[in-house]
């Protein structure tokens, strides 16, 4: 999903 | 994962080996601006809180845990230590960096992936994260003498800045539906900040003389 992709980054 | 973002990961953990390395071993702080390492300590803490609600890798928990870990212990050290504290520029270092919050706050309630409190606390992250070097850029131009680890760190730190930017162009070819805006556009302004700073740094390296900020 969208919203979980930036926060895999740190 | 992709080399870029890897890579950025990596010096932005060397970054804060060599600022506990100044802090354990030299037992100093000089040159270190407290006011970013709050910011840092902040940032932090509020763009981290989805360690609880979510869990995404084992790499990813571990890394949060040492970025919200060391950032607390090195604001700790420089406020309490008995020895290093005493080596804090604190009259060079007057930044008023608590004025960076509230503009930060409002542009996360107004401009964020979705009205929550997780998100707008992420979107603050970000855009404090941006503007979070300040303060230390300002305590370098003032310090006559910047010493060799002080240098490094910051220049660890930018390059895991310009890493990421690397990472975000990489991703946006490789993955579908990878489009972040908000990351993108702070992430940038961060790395610009930072310009500055490498070219006098890459000046002093290539003419072997000790690296000097014109005032």
């Amino acid at each position: 999903p969208k919203d979980q992709a930036a926060k895999d980054e740190l | 994962m992709n080399i870029f973002r890897l890579a950025g990961d990596m010096t932005h953990l060397f970054s804060v080996l060599v600022l506990l390395l100044k802090i354990h071993t030299i037992k100093s702080c000089a040159g270190i601006s407290l006011k970013t390492q709050e910011l840092y300590a902040i940032v932090f803490t509020t763009r981290y809180l989805d360690l609880f609600t979510t869990y995404i890798s084992l790499y990813n928990t571990i890394m949060k845990l040492i970025f919200l870990g060391s950032s607390i212990s090195i604001v700790w050290y420089m406020r309490h230590h008995k020895v290093v504290r005493r080596s804090y520029d604190k009259d060079q270092d007057t930044f008023r960096h608590y004025l960076l919050m509230l503009p930060c706050l409002l542009l996360a309630l107004l401009i964020n992936e979705k009205f929550t409190f997780l998100e707008v606390m992420w979107a603050f992250s970000l855009y404090l994260e941006a503007v979070a070097i300040l303060p230390q850029l300002v305590l370098l131009q003032r310090t006559r003498n910047i010493d060799n680890l002080t240098g490094q760190y910051v220049l660890l730190l930018g390059a895991y800045r310009a890493l990421y930017v690397l990472n975000w162009i990489y991703r946006y070819f490789t993955e579908e539906n990878y489009v972040h805006w908000i990351t993108w556009v702070s992430g940038i302004v961060q790395t610009l900040l930072y310009a500055d700073f490498f070219y006098y740094y890459f000046q002093s390296w290539k003419n072997n003389v000790k690296l000097q900020l014109p005032a």
